[in-house]
């Protein structure tokens, strides 16, 4: 078992024991178990290094490596906790914890505040909800004139931005979201309560004496 | 045409924030 858990270390950086993390995420033991071996398949899908690279995150999401996306992007270095330009097991564990059905809702919150934070400086501004309409559009190949989407932002800052300061913060964010539970869809993946039967071969390949559920 | 939608309920439609398929196979 010893010499299992050291060979797992060496080809996979970053690899926490599953029981630690387990015990610091909604995750049980044998759900992190099969996010190894999702994380196993996505980390090999182009450079085999035991790390998630930008590319490896956008096949994964895409299914095609040469897709670009400014949210896709933005995902990436959240999930990218330790900012070194890859995503290693531990990032990736802790970061899906948040998107768990039973994670905390002030941790989806915060979550999607940063987000939409495009350059970090606290507040979701204008330019930038305007950088990711066009983001969309483009995505989408859907056409809107300027004004409609001027239009759109001019609603949503009249709901949002309640001092009107032309800028959301945390908390008129957190009143926002209250107001429109539906944005917060995005940040809960029913699949997480499923994962161990998404990916049941992570049986063979236990870390761990006897799998706790 | 009045605006029904605001930009977040537009933004979240996006592909790029959809992880449902990262465990698609």
């Amino acid at each position: 078992m010893g010499c299992f858990s050291s060979k797992v270390k060496r080809q996979f950086p970053g690899h926490e024991d599953p029981v630690s993390l387990a015990s610091q995420t909604a995750f049980t033991v044998s759900e992190v178990e099969a996010l190894f071996e999702l994380y196993k398949s996505i980390s090999s899908s182009v450079i085999d290094d035991g790390l998630i690279n930008k590319e490896e995150f956008q096949l994964a999401i895409f299914k095609n490596r040469k897709k670009e996306n400014l949210f896709a992007n933005r995902i990436f270095d959240l999930f990218d906790v330790k900012k070194k330009g890859v995503i290693d097991f531990s990032d990736f564990v802790r970061s899906l914890n948040v998107f768990h059905p039973n994670a905390p809702q002030e941790d989806k919150i915060d979550f999607s505040f940063k987000l939409y934070d495009l350059e970090n400086t606290g507040f979701i501004e204008r330019r930038e909800v305007k950088q990711m309409l066009i983001a969309l559009l483009c995505e989408s190949e859907m056409k809107l004139a300027d004004d409609t989407i001027e239009l759109i932002l001019d609603k949503t800052f009249r709901e949002a931005d309640v001092n009107q300061d032309g800028k959301i913060d945390l908390s008129e964010w957190i009143n926002f979201v209250s107001k429109n539970p539906s944005l917060l869809k995005i940040m809960t993946l029913p699949y997480l309560r499923d994962i161990t039967t998404t990916f049941p071969s992570f049986v063979f390949n236990s870390e761990v004496d006897e799998i706790a559920t | 045409e009045p605006v029904t939608m605001n930009a977040f309920e537009l933004i979240s439609t996006s592909q790029g924030l959809n992880l449902n398929s990262l465990f698609e196979k």
